[in-house]
């Protein structure tokens, strides 16, 4: 494993302990969209099938079941806790993401490396991460104002994608038979998708300002 | 690469 792919395994851990800790601190998920919650919950599961099939080594193995545990119960927290459910901002989160299931599934059924049910789920799972940020990002455009915590979990997710593909790219040179084609094309489009947010979360950086979207 | 070692991101 290369010190790209570590920092992007970390920043995406960052990201989500970061979202927790909103979460319990503040007892409110405002801002947060449960539709983007709701795909990665269904991105690890789909993918991480795995885990009965294959080993890999012990950190890939704890990682999973971490990603899988911390989607599940901000999930859950957002739907069943009887406080933080009533910060969730429900008529703003209106992106209709049952159709990017439904499209990363058909194009799973098409591309995928072989016809088998775990390659296809996993296919599906690299697809539907590509674009899951999609309903969070218009949640953040449609309210304007971003907490600071909220913005840098948005910027830490950025920021593994970012990571991974210097990964891919340190791999691409370092290894013989490195060709992943549908990771790196999906992670490419994946991280086009953040590129406005760290726009102006750079803007308001620099700025020493209050994260704002343009509506 | 190996069969096993195809998935070995996370």
């Amino acid at each position: 494993m290369n010190i790209f792919r570590f920092l992007g395994d970390m920043t995406h851990l960052i990201s989500i302990l970061i979202l927790l800790l909103k979460i319990y601190a503040t007892k409110s998920c405002s801002g947060i969209s449960l539709k983007t919650q709701e795909l990665y919950a269904l991105v690890f599961l789909a993918r991480y099938l795995d885990l009965f099939t294959d080993f890999i080594s012990v950190y890939n193995s704890v990682m999973k079941v971490v990603f899988i545990a911390s989607s599940l119960a901000i999930v859950w927290c957002m739907r069943r806790h009887r406080v933080v459910r009533r910060s969730y901002d429900k008529e703003l989160d209106t992106f209709r993401h049952y159709f990017l299931v439904a499209a990363c599934l058909a194009l799973a059924l098409l591309v995928q490396e072989k016809f088998t049910f775990l390659e296809v789920l996993w296919a599906f799972s690299i697809y539907l991460e590509a674009v899951a940020i999609l309903p969070q990002l218009v949640l953040l455009q449609r309210s304007g104002n971003v907490d600071n915590l909220t913005g840098q979990y948005v910027f830490f997710l950025g920021a593994y994608r970012a990571f991974y593909i210097l990964n891919w790219i340190y791999r691409y040179f370092t290894e013989t038979h490195f060709s992943r084609w549908i990771s790196c094309v999906s992670g490419l489009v994946q991280t086009a998708l953040y590129a406005d947010f760290f726009y102006y979360y750079f803007i308001s950086w620099k700025n020493n300002s209050k994260l704002q979207l343009p509506a | 690469l190996p069969e096993e070692k195809r998935h070995d991101e996370l």
